[in-house]
């Protein structure tokens, strides 16, 4: 397995986004690419990446592998990569390690770092295909900053989707908050879109806590899509064009 | 009151 990025921002991006809500999983490297799936320890969130064999420089995998990492040791490695450095990862068939080698543009510096592997037993749960009940496309900024702005007041959000706006409500025991966001369009500027398709109206509630984890991929995609269906898991979902994505699931809370 | 549900919930093991 031989995958090389030409830069390395945005795999330490994507690091940067989950490793605070997984601690340690596999990376499942195919010939289409290398994508994870795990959840959190208390089974509320799961998150699944997708880089696609086509958004890297070059990529080869003659035989699938399923690397187990811990993901604060990679994003330790990764710190000694230069955002524009090139990064190399390599695995031999039965090797117990990983390589890294981050080289400068002007190839003055290269720098290698090897990972051991770990075991981990990876339990993929099967996500079904979904129609969505409301479909919500907004700037991830706007999503990072309403969760900021609620978790202040409480540790849960209602999220509820009518017709042309999406209302985020919280309350805790100082008090009570609310953002509401209204559909815009923006032709000359699509990443600062509002677009809300609503099949049905949907109304659920969520743990704050997650969803502030879930936007910690705020960087790497500069719109987030929220697909939600009455009595179903959030998916919270950061496109990341030519390259891949990452989506998080949370379970919703429900009445007692 | 509501409380937390689980991913297990809804999604089976694959």
């Amino acid at each position: 397995f031989e995958a090389k990025w030409d830069h390395a921002s945005t795999l330490k991006k994507v690091i940067d986004a989950v490793k605070d809500l997984i601690g340690d999983t596999s990376w499942d490297c195919t010939n289409t690419g290398m994508s994870l799936q795990s959840m959190d320890s208390s089974h509320v969130a799961l998150v699944h990446v997708l880089l696609k064999s086509e958004g890297f420089e070059s990529y080869r995998c003659d035989r699938n592998v399923s690397m187990g990492i811990s993901l604060n040791s990679m994003a330790k490695v990764l710190k000694c990569a230069g955002n524009d450095d090139s990064v190399t990862l390599r695995h031999e068939s039965e090797s117990s390690v990983v390589n890294f080698a981050f080289e400068s543009h002007k190839e003055e510096r290269v720098s290698e770092f090897e990972l051991k592997l770990m075991n981990i037993d990876t339990e993929h749960l099967g996500i079904p295909e979904t129609e969505y009940d409301s479909i919500i496309k907004m700037p991830s900024a706007d999503l990072r900053r309403t969760c900021a702005d609620l978790s202040q007041f409480g540790d849960s959000v209602t999220i509820s989707c009518a017709k042309s706006d999406v209302r985020f409500e919280t309350s805790g025991d100082i008090g009570t908050g609310n953002v509401r966001l209204s559909a815009r369009g923006s032709s000359d500027k699509p990443e600062t879109e509002i677009a809300i398709e609503m099949i049905n109206p949907v109304s659920l509630t969520f743990a704050l806590k997650y969803l502030n984890f879930f936007t910690k991929a705020a960087p790497l995609s500069d719109t987030v899509k929220l697909c939600m269906s009455n009595n179903h898991p959030l998916c919270v979902e950061f496109p990341m064009p030519e390259v891949g994505y990452i989506r998080y699931y949370l379970a919703p809370k429900i009445d007692e | 009151k509501t409380v937390q549900s689980s991913l297990m919930n809804f999604f089976k093991k694959a």
